[in-house]
């Protein structure tokens, strides 16, 4: 994975045959767990990244379940490269996975992401057909159980933030939600996406405050201090609802929901210049910042136990 | 295979309050093919809409009658695509040469 151009955008059996690879390489950090299948029956592939020891307290991220976010996967595939590259150097990331696993989902939604590289570069959503109406897919970030069916999503398939027939209709989110369930000790769970630069906290479907909410924003806060040290980027933070807008159905609000206090969603760069076309260049700068907010927060929850 | 061109990405400033029900409208008129890339919500934050070329001029005439304030932000959507996909295809060749 050493020649693997990262600066680059690649295709989904690029990024697959990529995981592969870095398995492969480091057999005793990195291993690849299959979490279900996608609609056209894609695997839904995570990496584990371990050092030991069985059902350790973990982080979850996810990148790309919006699939025309390509900044996501891409910085994602750079993440996954950092941590067996850092690990063993860098004190702060090795005391993590020390005591701690990181899961690592490259390609929330492949059957999006490869419709992205083939029919439509600005498909969002995911490609199961919905019964009765021409429109294809549902909008993977608006499919949980948190305020389903609320205000911030629709009803209609054809809008691009349907919501689905059904809490985790989608195989993407279904997958996630089993493994979740199953893993049982996940502490952080980080969903990354793309554009406009925030980095957000629950709710979105309510104004009710996250209990937590405090120690949510404190390290939001720390995490974005120094995610623009690199380059000065500069980033937002807050609740979801305060910050951008409503939006019921999300991945974070359901985390949050199910125990997991550290639960943030990411906005990457740019802050609308680009858009979702953020231009190849783009994408080892914006990998590098927002690792260290990564590890800002990763650090914080690996040294405060709940 | 989907194209974009003539498609324009519109970035939409709210004054005040009062004209973010009218921003909002623009997302029941499915007709127009919107695709809102961010959503109405506040004046504080824009709102960028992905327009096809057979929406633009009722959208900008939309917005200008109504007086609310927009910039096209991204000119040409279909060139940026197409440069995005000639990088692809430049970098696959030179790993190629490489390897």
């Amino acid at each position: 994975t050493d020649s693997f151009d990262f600066s680059n955008y690649h295709t989904l059996n690029e990024i697959y045959s990529f995981q592969d690879q870095l398995v492969a390489e480091n057999p005793n950090l990195v291993s690849k767990i299959v979490i279900g299948q996608s609609y056209q029956g894609r695997d839904l592939n995570v990496l584990k990244f371990s050092t030991g020891g069985s059902n350790r307290p973990a982080i979850w991220i996810d990148t790309g379940i919006h699939s025309r976010e390509w900044i996501t996967q891409a910085s994602s595939t750079w993440f996954a490269k950092k941590i067996v590259t850092d690990y063993g150097r860098d004190p702060a990331l090795t005391a993590v996975l020390n005591q701690m696993d990181i899961f690592l989902e490259i390609v929330a939604n492949p059957d999006g992401f490869v419709y992205t590289h083939t029919n439509n570069r600005m498909w969002r959503k995911t490609r199961k057909p919905n019964t009765g109406s021409s429109c294809v897919g549902v909008d993977p970030n608006r499919n949980w159980d948190a305020g389903f069916g609320g205000a911030g999503a629709s009803s209609s398939p054809c809008n691009e933030s349907y919501r689905g027939p059904s809490v985790h209709s989608e195989p993407e989110v279904k997958a996630i939600v089993d493994f979740v369930k199953s893993h049982g000790n996940l502490k952080a769970f980080i969903s990354i996406h793309s554009y406009s630069q925030m980095l957000l906290y629950p709710y979105g479907y309510t104004y009710t405050p996250a209990k937590d909410k405090a120690a949510l924003d404190s390290l939001a806060k720390t995490a974005v201090a120094d995610l623009r040290s690199l380059y000065g980027t500069s980033y937002r933070y807050g609740s979801i609802i305060d910050t951008i807008y409503q939006a019921s159905g999300g991945s974070i609000d359901w985390t949050y929901n199910q125990g997991i206090k550290y639960s943030f969603a990411f906005e990457l760069r740019d802050t609308g210049r680009y858009g979702f076309n953020l231009p190849a260049n783009q994408i080892l700068p914006t990998a590098q910042e927002t690792w260290l907010a990564l590890l800002t927060i990763f650090s914080h929850v690996n040294n405060n136990p709940y | 295979k989907d194209t974009f061109e003539g498609h324009q990405v519109l970035r939409i400033v709210a004054k005040d309050v009062t004209q973010l029900p009218l921003i909002k409208d623009l997302e029941q008129f499915t007709d127009l093919q919107l695709d809102f890339w961010t959503y109405v919500n506040n004046v504080e934050n824009p709102v960028d809409i992905r327009v096809p070329a057979h929406s633009l001029q009722y959208v900008k005439r939309y917005l200008e009658t109504h007086g609310i304030g927009y910039s096209v932000m991204i000119e040409d959507l279909q060139a940026m695509v197409d440069e995005e996909q000639e990088q692809m295809k430049a970098a696959a060749r030179s790993a190629e040469v490489f390897s």
